[in-house]
């Protein structure tokens, strides 16, 4: 039996967001220790990874781990309709095709439940390497998204150069160029505002502004990103989950041709 | 002219 339920539908909806333009489908591995999710995007770029630990949860149960192949298209449609304030629990029988979403109504007078057939995917496992990055930068995740946004008008690729003076994203194309400097935050008066940067050594990347914009669907999960960068390695961005877990983006870079 | 890298070739099968 696998149980796990949540306060707020809000949040399942945001997560949702946050990978559906880049996953079809995707297989939740539930385990005790909480919920997992790693996925490649179609054409093979950029991985997903999510992890919702299990004392995020409000409750949490899997007598025996079961991996949930789920077409998130579908399961978009079933979340649309919980109101924000309901509360969502998701259920499966051991060795189940079915898993069901139910929502309950802040006064528990409207309950709703929806059953959704589980996918078998075949999805390749990867394993990522602990790396050292040379660059960490955590900067307001709503700041990255603007970037993004506004630096994809110019160029297919944006080029992410940072040093100990700070960070630099630029692109160019036939438009012109554009360059956004950021400089590490001196004082601030919220967390969630600051630009910080940890730098063992300068790294200068290229990566493709589609996936970029991609990745920023998360960002009404936090207040913060944080983009981990090395030579020649994919591009970690992160966006931490209050409380309940992250959702991690790696994102191959460009190189010349 | 850049080229864009596949994930796959960074991460190991698990």
């Amino acid at each position: 039996m696998f149980e796990a339920r949540l306060i707020s539908a809000t949040i399942l909806k945001k997560i949702l967001d946050a990978i559906k333009d880049l996953l079809n489908e995707g297989t939740f591995d539930c385990s005790d220790s909480g919920i997992q999710l790693q996925a490649m995007d179609n054409s093979h770029v950029s991985l997903v990874s999510l992890t919702l630990r299990s004392d995020g949860f409000d409750k949490f149960r899997c007598d025996r781990n079961i991996s949930m192949g789920m077409n998130l298209g579908s399961m978009a449609k079933i979340l649309k309709c919980a109101n924000n304030d309901d509360t969502v629990t998701i259920k499966a029988q051991d060795n189940a095709d079915t898993v069901t979403f139910m929502f309950e109504s802040p006064n528990h007078e409207k309950v709703s439940d929806y059953e959704m057939k589980l996918m078998n995917l075949d999805q390749e496992h990867l394993g990522i390497p602990e790396t050292d990055y040379s660059c960490v930068v955590r900067m307001p995740s709503m700041e990255f998204a603007r970037i993004c946004r506004d630096l994809a008008q110019f160029s297919e690729s944006m080029l992410i150069c940072c040093t100990k003076e700070g960070v630099k994203f630029s692109a160019s194309g036939d438009v012109g160029s554009a360059n956004v400097k950021l400089a590490q935050t001196s004082s601030v008066d919220k967390e969630e505002e600051a630009v910080s940067i940890e730098m063992q050594e300068p790294v200068t990347l290229t990566f493709a502004c589609r996936y970029l914009n991609a990745f920023t669907k998360a960002s009404p999960l936090s207040g913060q990103v944080q983009l981990s960068m090395s030579a020649d390695v994919p591009l970690v961005v992160e966006y931490r989950i209050q409380d309940l877990g992250h959702i991690r983006y790696y994102l191959a870079p460009k190189i010349e041709d | 002219k850049t080229k864009q890298q596949n994930i796959m070739s960074f991460f190991t099968k698990k």
